[in-house]
């Protein structure tokens, strides 16, 4: 009745990204603002 | 076959399961994912240097799979995936999903896939995220009868290998302490709640009165909406750093939890949870540049970060969630 699946904590493309140095090129490129542009365009329509 | 799904966020994925595709069978790390409702995985078809760096499913090797030619995009919050649509045996666990509809993505989002440890995204979302005419993976698990009740539920480690957990269709208690505190679903979208308020040290800081938050297993940080980042920033003395923030580590020790408020009930979460540690960095999201819209969401994310510290189930049959210490 229960299953169970494991799931495996794994390094984030954040960490391999900072440990490339390409972090903050990442982060002006693409701001998180242009998620919540996009939220709001969509729980508007 | 279009899909959007603003909220997911790449940069921060952290849990993966294994799924097999096809017969025989192909594998696949996927993050289980509250924040979308497609699963996709790439394809041998898709080109590129970040597609090399990963599994990817080959239908001329599958006596099960159906191709449909139908092209689909899943955009997300930065990035879009595209490719087309197919039906093929899906396992996960000891569950067999037959007939089941996914992506197989023709061009990764961005050169960016190649620093992703996993190869594709299966989402846990409401239908009505889905590409259109698709039945997500879940509901599919529902509808062929294979879980005795319509809900799964996460039990997320901090530990880096093992310990997390999906469960599907059942809940074992012995993953929380005290009661599940259940809070309905406000929009069947994302698996979305109201909150009451976020305070530190007794006061509120944000959400002063009801705003909105995504229960979000798949994305791991607290992500703040815009407008509500200033008050908090200003209380812990953060820098701004392209759109986040960073802070001294030896802040960790002295900053007040931040305790979120949700449907009466507390859920403090300490400075060392909510301040990531790496090298110097750390903090939550936040995007500036949005502040000074006029018409802007209050929209706050609950991400692994949270779920860390509060098992969570997502009660598909009653469009609730439950939280209760981890």
């Amino acid at each position: 009745c229960l299953v169970k699946i494991p799931l495996m904590k794994i390094k984030s493309i954040r960490e391999n990204l900072w440990e490339n140095d390409m972090l903050k090129d990442y982060l002006e490129k693409y701001p998180y603002s242009l998620a919540y542009k996009l939220l709001d365009r969509y729980q508007d329509q | 076959g279009i899909s959007l799904e603003p909220m997911r966020n790449y940069l921060d994925l952290a849990y993966i399961g294994i799924i097999s595709i096809g017969t025989p069978p192909q594998e696949f790390k996927v993050i289980l994912d509250t924040g979308s409702t497609d699963l996709w995985v790439p394809s041998i078809y898709c080109v590129g240097q970040a597609c090399a760096d990963h599994n990817v499913f080959n239908p001329l090797l599958s006596s099960t799979f159906r191709g449909s030619g139908r092209p689909i995009s899943i955009a997300y919050g930065t990035r879009q995936m595209s490719g087309f649509l197919g039906y093929d045996t899906v396992k996960i666990g000891d569950l067999v999903d037959v007939g089941q509809g996914f992506g197989l993505n023709v061009k990764e989002p961005g050169k960016f896939m190649k620093y992703a440890v996993f190869d594709g995204i299966l989402g846990l979302g409401y239908p009505s995220l889905s590409v259109e005419g698709t039945t997500p993976v879940f509901d599919n698990l529902w509808n062929q009868g294979l879980l005795s009740q319509n809900l799964f539920a996460f039990c997320l480690s901090s530990k880096e290998e093992k310990g997390s957990v999906l469960m599907l269709g059942r809940v074992d208690p012995s993953y929380y302490t005290r009661n599940l505190n259940w809070v309905p679903v406000s929009k069947l979208l994302y698996w979305q709640i109201a909150m009451d308020s976020v305070a530190m040290n007794g006061k509120v800081v944000a959400c002063d009165g009801n705003c909105q938050a995504i229960v979000h297993a798949g994305t791991s940080l607290l992500i703040d909406p815009p407008n509500s980042i200033r008050g908090i920033r200003k209380k812990i003395n953060a820098q701004h750093f392209g759109s986040e923030h960073i802070i001294e580590c030896d802040a960790i020790h002295t900053l007040p939890d931040l305790v979120f408020t949700i449907n009466g009930v507390n859920y403090p979460v300490p400075a060392s949870a909510y301040i990531q540690q790496a090298a110097l960095r750390g903090c939550w999201s936040s995007s500036e540049e949005y502040v000074n819209k006029s018409h802007s969401t209050n929209t706050w994310v609950l991400g692994d970060v949270f779920l860390r510290l509060y098992f969570s189930v997502f009660d598909r049959a009653n469009d609730r969630t439950g939280l209760a210490p981890a």
